[in-house]
């Protein structure tokens, strides 16, 4: 309890210090393996030019996942849990203190958690939402198996749907269980291999940036 | 830490038992989704007209697994954590104390941790050895992303093998960083749904069985 007190602490103050800068912040919460990374891949390849973008990756290992989205044209920093299985506030803080100017007046910036669909949930991030990723080669039992992310989460994605045809995936099951879960919630199901989705998605993040400003 | 030493001393009272019964024990391990229940109903419907099987399987909410198990033809145990991202040895043994005879005498007692890659890994639950899947949806980055579980584990299962026409997944990759987090360890790859690979992973568990006796 009193390690989510002090986190809640940091997280206050970084939320007030994105609000100043009008910053959307993002944290994206999923099992390993769900298409975090390739998600933001393709979604800083359609709004980079129109955006200042940054990624914070926390991994407990490699430096992979920073390194795709430094690939993909966007300032982003690999933050090393230590074999903690969730990001709290305080090594955000002190990543973008390090950072400094780099991560200076941003307009969107996504932090894609530990692949864990369990703790990360219950550390705020001073995010301004949680979006929960969720690939259609899972199962379709998830939102009720692992419920506290999908109530959290005001936005879930629906991942790899260009796999639909191969797996038992039942999407109005899913859509239901979400809807239940999240009255409130929005569900995009998209491909970042195919595309399909892609858009509506990336509307969606845009829609909210205003929404912030 | 102190908890972990809470947790050896019940595993380590696990273990007697199970070595006096001459019971295999396995902790199976993997993402939520990497297809542990599916596995196990495919290796229940090979083994167990030749050998008694049981089931214990964790999860934060509903009893979806254990009820699959059961309907696959073995007595099975849903424990639930009560938001716990993996079980513990107490669990375990106040699970087996309440089931009483209906888990006597087993030839092999498959435990179903929560879908973790992380937690799990380091509670001991008085198993023989640990197992972890991975799945080829999950991308071929995960076994240096998540060194942990593939270092502690005896056995590592390449599941879903059906769908690797369909994403990007390079087995060489990851059995090279497998064996080099493991360098003692087996690797197996599989498809429950095709049945592909299954044959080997069975006989690797009757041979393990035999090695226990
Ligand atoms: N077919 C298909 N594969 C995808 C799609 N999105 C991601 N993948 C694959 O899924 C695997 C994992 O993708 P990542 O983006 O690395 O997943 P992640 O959630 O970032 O993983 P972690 O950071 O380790 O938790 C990779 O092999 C990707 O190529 C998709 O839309 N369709
Ligand atoms: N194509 C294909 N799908 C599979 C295979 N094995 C499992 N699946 C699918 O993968 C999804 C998840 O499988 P489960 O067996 O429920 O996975 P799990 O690891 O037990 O999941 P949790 O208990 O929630 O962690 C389901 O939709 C299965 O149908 C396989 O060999 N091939
Ligand atoms: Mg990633
Ligand atoms: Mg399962
Ligand atoms: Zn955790
Ligand atoms: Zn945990």
């Amino acid at each position: 309890k009193k390690i989510l007190e002090g986190n809640l602490a940091a997280a206050a103050q970084l939320r007030a210090g994105f609000r100043a800068s009008g910053t959307l912040v993002i944290n994206m919460i999923s099992s390993p393996g769900s298409g975090k990374t390739t998600l933001l891949e393709g979604t800083i390849a359609r709004l980079k030019a129109l955006y200042r973008l940054g990624g914070l990756d926390g991994d407990i290992a490699t430096e992979r996942d920073a390194e795709r989205l430094r690939k993909a044209g966007i300032p982003a920093r690999q933050i090393l849990t230590g074999g903690a299985c969730h990001l709290d506030s305080r090594q955000v803080m002190s990543a973008l203190d390090d950072e400094g100017e780099r991560f200076a007046g941003l307009d969107i910036l996504f932090i894609e958690n530990v692949g864990n669909l369990i703790c990360p949930t219950s550390y705020d991030l001073g995010e301004d939402y949680k979006v929960a990723l969720l690939s259609v080669t899972e199962g379709d039992d998830k939102p009720f198996k692992y419920p506290a992310i999908f109530s959290k989460a005001a936005v879930t994605v629906i991942t790899k749907t260009d796999l639909l045809p191969y797996v038992d995936f039942d999407v109005a099951t899913v859509r239901s269980e979400l809807s239940t879960l999240r009255p409130d919630g929005a569900v995009f199901e998209l491909s970042s291999r195919s595309g399909t989705g892609m858009d509506a998605w990336c509307d969606d993040l845009t829609r909210r940036l205003a929404g912030k400003r």
